[in-house]
Parts: C-alpha cells; structure tokens; sequence
C-alpha cells in the first residue's frame, strides 16, 4: 500500500532536533552564557514541561509527544 | 512571559491578515481570527483593531516551509504556526503552516469545496495567463464568477473549477458552475437540499433554478465524505464508494495503513488505477491556534501546564475557555479588564516587626517548641566562617545565620556588623541550623526553614515547627535553601537544581513546579546553598562565593560573601 514517505530519520536524531529545535539543548542565559546541556538533561526539561515522568531517557511516550503536532515557539526562552 | 517581559505599550493593538488559507472561506478565516482576539481582550483592557492597509502590529500570514523567516515550517503536522513576541517589524507578527489542513475544529463538513469541472479540487498556486494565483478569481470572465484550476498551468489542460463564495453553499456547482439554489423543482416536487432522484449513479445533484426542466441546468453535490478535500496524489477529490482489496468503502479509511492516517480512493476500484488520496483528519482548528499564537504575539511564552492554551501541544477542545495560568499571565503583563491593575510587585520594604515585640498580642508561644538559648561566644568572627547556614534580610538589614548565632550588617550611622547574637534568644523555637529564612513585609511574618521543618514568627509568636509538605512541597525536598520574594505574594524556594513557587497568602505551591534553576536563572550554579534576594538583587551562594543577579536576570558580579557582603578586611 502507498504509505507516506516515512522520513527513516531515527528516534534519536528525531530528538535530537526535537530538543535543538525547542531550545533545551542549548541554553543562552541573559547573562551571556553558553552551555551546553547533556540530552539526558535536556529530555529531563522537556519531560518536565509537558508534565510527563523526568525519566530522561527517550521513552514511548517522549517520543509520541514530540511527534505532536505543536507550536513552533521554543519552549525555552532563547526565542528572539 | 519573554524575556523582559515584552509587551505592546498601547492598548490598542492592531492587525492585519495579510494571506488566506485556501481550506476555509475567508468570511471563516476572519471570523475565526476574530474570535481568536477576543479571548485575550475578555480579560484584559486590550482592544484589537483590523487594518485593511499598512502595517499593523500584528501582522498574520499563511506561508509554507521557508516563508520568509528564519523558522521554517515543516509541510503538514510537526509545527503548525509560530509568532513573535511584541516589538517593531517581525516582532507580534503570527504565521501559519499552510501545509495543514485548516478547519474549525469540526472536521471537513463546513469546507468550502472548489471544484472544477470534474468535481477535482482546485489547487494553488496556478498561473493564468501569466499571472499567478494563490486563490480563486474571476479574472478572465465575464460573469465574475470566482474559478480556480486544478493543475499550476490553466492553458495546457483546460481544466478549471468554480469556486462557490459562500460557505453556505458547500455544494458543488452545475455544469457551468453555478451554485445551487434552493428550493428546486423536480417532476413536480419541490427539494430544498441535493437529491439522487433521476440518478441511476447515486450521485447527488442540484438544480440552479428553481424550475429544473426549463434551463436542464443542474449540477453535482458531493457528499460529505466527498467534500472532504481529500486529494490523491493528482488531487482528484475521493469519489465513493470505492473498493480496496474486495471489500466496498463510503468513506475515508484507515485501513491498511500503519500511521492510521485517513485515505480514500478515487475511482470504484482501487487496485486497478492505483489512485489514492488522503483525506484529511479533523484538520487543526484555526481559532484554537490563533488565540495561542495571539497569545505569543500579545507577550507570552509557553506554559506547561496542559490544560492551559498557551501550553505548547496541539489538542482540540469543543468549549474552549483560558486557563487561569493563561488568565495570570496576560492580566500580569496588562492588567485586569476592569478595575485598578493587579497591585505591581511590593518593593522590599524592610518592617519592624521582625524581632518579637514585647508588647505583640499575637497567639500565645507553644511552649513545647522553644530550644535552650545557645551560649554566645562573643569571641566567634564573622570573618573567619568560610560558609553560613543562610544568609538573608531582615528589617531592611543583612542577616548571617551559622550554628545558633547570627551577625547583622547594619546600615545607618553606627553602621557596620554586629554580633554575635544567639538565634535562640531572639526566635525561642528554632534549632541552631537554619538552611533558609525570609521576611514576608505585608504580613509581617518571618519564615524560617530548617530541613524539612518551618516555622512562621509574627512579633514573638511563633507557629511551627510544621512540616514544609504542609506547603506543597514534595516529600523529595530534604531542605529549602533558598528564598526569594517576588511581589504579588510571591515567594521563590530553592532545593537542589529545581526551585517552586509559593502563593504566601494561600500557603501552598503554585501549579507548573518545580522549574529547573539554571533553566530561567542561567549562568549561575544550579546548586545554590544558599539564594537571597537584597538591595533589588538575587544572591546565589556556593561556598565561600557568590553570584549576584540584577533584575533582567543578568549575573552581574561575582565575589566573595566574605569581602562585598560581610566588609571584611
């Protein structure tokens, strides 16, 4: 059957760019600082912020989550 | 709210919808822009004018993965709008992914249908005679009846479509496109809607004039299912029923598909042409997302909190109504609609009362919680503590708790540090450690935290020791080692990486916490042993150093408590 183009992107570089894309990964501070954050933190944050479990890991439903449809404002605020 | 707090400084906030989606008539898109507008100036003084011309502070477009900013859009699903918050040029405007499928919600039974002469949906763009179209005209006609083509190039195959432009007549058009008009007659009965009466095919169909046999005029009316614009991969319309492996469909289906999306067939029998479409789901509701990108465009960032609309995920409700975190948010940034603005954040005026006031008629102390007073070593020097228990303001003056003592920085004339003093002479019920302490100025209370028990002094009586769970602390917490007061009856506590929110008067935690520390207050150390608010600045102590933080959330110095804070030599 003609199913749709399933991108054969992986879950993790799913999200990868998922955590990129919604400013976990990298934070800016408002003093200027740049620091990077490890994808176990990163998950953590954003698993805090759609009020799922902090397991920091990629489970099921972090990745269906990030498979939501959603707005394209970052969740962290490095939005200029 | 974004950084800064960045709001619009007028109240009259206007804005301009500068391209449609073609998946609704523009009638609904205006409405449902409209509708979007109104739910933020319910609850606020904002008013919302629409400009036809010019530019507006909300500027709102329907664009396509790269749209002219640098956040592209991702085709259908994944992101489906974005805005920018309050400012000059890009800033408040909103964007919509026009790769979605825009409805109210309800799903596909109120789509405007565009069809052309073979009942195929119209697609944009399309160029005719060398102009390009992104929506139906009448250019080229004589009788200004709205048309769209089927395919980018109108000349090569000469197909075009009618476009009805009124979403009443979600009808299809007869042979020459005009729309339906109710009631019609046939063979002597009158019909107020399409019919399959005459047909052998069981196609519905409709006639233009109220007399079908004088102009033998009539057109097709797909049916519901029809009328979704489902499009396969040539974008005729679905035709039903049609057949997939031996077994008849009068819908879209998901059947035979892993990711349950919606398909339909275009011809009776799916096998042999291989023609397919999807049709598509409930669709997004236009409103919905409109009031939450409205709410970026307005100053507000996500929450967290799901049931909330400026929550970042899509889901679609029948009986919207805000939040009260979006209903918080909105009135911090503007006010209430009626009525005085919400009282702006108190600054931190130092009371009187913090010291127990012998003549204070307050509750009796209980006597089972005092401790013994601790002897003071009048010899013990500030200056040689590498680390306090807690540091914070008292009465205007900087207070430095360690092991039953504390030391005060005292302003004024005889400035200067004084003590030692015994924690338990002057507060009878607290023990010798505590991890934290603030001042609640309107209340004229002291809170005083130590592991994972507090206690509230008001003049010389004392509530407590009570558990910090009676807050809504969780029972993770081991111990509070921060506070900072943020007006409006606000009080920030900190613990390891993650600090909560208290609502002081209601004395519990407020919903959406804990938030990471180095999330919002970046750049300094997420394990804080001691955090205090002083002089219009926020103090975050790690051993013998601290980091100070001014009130845009910059750290803007870094030194020693010994030296800047306590003046030592």
């Amino acid at each position: 059957f003609p199913g749709d183009i399933i991108k054969n992107m992986t879950d993790s570089e799913l999200a990868e760019g998922y955590l990129k894309k919604f400013g976990y990964m990298d934070t800016l501070t408002r003093s200027g600082f740049q620091s990077m954050v490890s994808t176990s933190k990163a998950l953590k944050r954003m698993q805090r912020q759609m009020g799922m479990e902090e397991t920091g890991e990629l489970d099921k439903s972090t990745l269906e989550a990030m498979k939501r449809p959603r707005c394209g404002v970052p969740d962290v605020a490095n939005y200029r | 709210t974004f950084e800064g707090d960045l709001k619009w400084d007028h109240q009259e906030v206007t804005y301009r919808i500068l391209s449609y989606t073609p998946d609704m008539a523009t009638s609904l898109v205006d409405d449902a822009f409209a509708r979007a507008f109104k739910v933020w100036s319910d609850v606020t003084p904002l008013t919302f004018n629409r400009l036809f011309d010019g530019t507006a502070d909300i500027m709102i477009s329907f664009g396509k993965i790269d749209h002219g900013d640098p956040y592209p859009f991702d085709g259908k699903d994944g992101l489906l709008a974005h805005a920018y918050p309050p400012g000059e040029g890009v800033q408040g405007d909103a964007h919509f992914d026009d790769d979605e499928y825009w409805t109210l919600g309800e799903g596909p039974a109120v789509k405007t249908l565009y069809g052309n002469a073979d009942g195929a949906m119209c697609h944009f763009p399309f160029t005719f005679e060398g102009k390009s179209y992104t929506t139906c005209t009448s250019d080229g006609r004589s009788d200004d009846l709205p048309w769209c083509s089927t395919t980018a190039d109108y000349g090569r195959d000469n197909k075009f479509g009618f476009c009805p432009s009124e979403l009443l007549y979600t009808f299809g058009g007869n042979a020459d496109g005009e729309k339906c008009v109710f009631p019609f007659v046939f063979l002597d009965k009158e019909y107020d809607s399409c019919t399959t009466e005459g047909r052998d095919d069981g196609y519905r169909w409709c006639a233009t004039t109220s007399n079908f046999d004088t102009d033998v005029k009539y057109g097709f009316c797909p049916s519901r299912e029809t009328a979704v614009i489902g499009g396969n991969s040539e974008g005729e319309s679905c035709h039903f029923p049609f057949v997939f492996l031996g077994k008849e469909y009068d819908s879209c289906t998901s059947e035979g598909r892993g990711d349950g999306k919606l398909w339909c067939g275009t011809t009776d029998s799916y096998d042999d042409d291989k023609k397919w479409g999807f049709c598509p789901d409930q669709g997004y509701s236009l409103f919905l997302v409109a009031a939450h990108e409205f709410g970026h465009a307005l100053g507000l960032e996500h929450s967290n909190i799901r049931e909330a609309l400026m929550y970042p995920m899509y889901s679609f409700v029948e009986d919207f109504s805000l939040h009260e975190d979006d209903i918080e948010g909105i009135q911090y940034l503007y006010g209430r609609k009626d009525g005085p603005d919400p009282t702006p954040p108190q600054p931190n005026t130092p009371s009187t009362t913090a010291y127990p006031d012998p003549d204070d008629t307050d509750k009796p102390t209980d006597p089972t919680t005092t401790t013994t007073a601790t002897p003071v070593d009048p010899t013990k020097d500030a200056c040689k503590m590498n680390k306090f228990d807690t540091i914070t303001v008292i009465n205007g003056e900087l207070h430095f708790f360690n092991d039953g003592l504390y030391w005060r920085m005292s302003s004024g004339r005889d400035g200067g540090l004084k003590g030692p003093f015994s924690i338990s002479e002057t507060w009878p019920a607290l023990p010798a450690v505590i991890d934290s302490a603030f001042e609640n100025t309107l209340a004229r209370k002291l809170y005083f935290f130590s592991g994972t028990r507090f206690w509230v002094y008001t003049g010389k009586s004392v509530l407590g020791p009570r558990s910090i769970e009676k807050l809504g602390l969780p029972n993770t917490v081991q111990k509070v080692e921060g506070a900072l007061q943020r007006g409006k009856g606000k009080v920030l506590l900190f613990s390891g990486e993650n600090y909560w929110r208290l609502d002081v008067k209601a004395q519990k935690i407020d919903k959406g916490y804990p938030r990471y520390t180095d999330a919002v207050f970046g750049g300094v150390p997420n394990d804080a042993h001691d955090v205090f608010q002083y002089n219009g600045h926020m103090y975050f102590c790690r051993d013998r150093f601290y980091w100070r933080m001014n009130s845009r959330r910059q750290v803007d110095r870094v030194g020693y408590v010994k030296y800047d804070l306590l003046q030592c030599t």
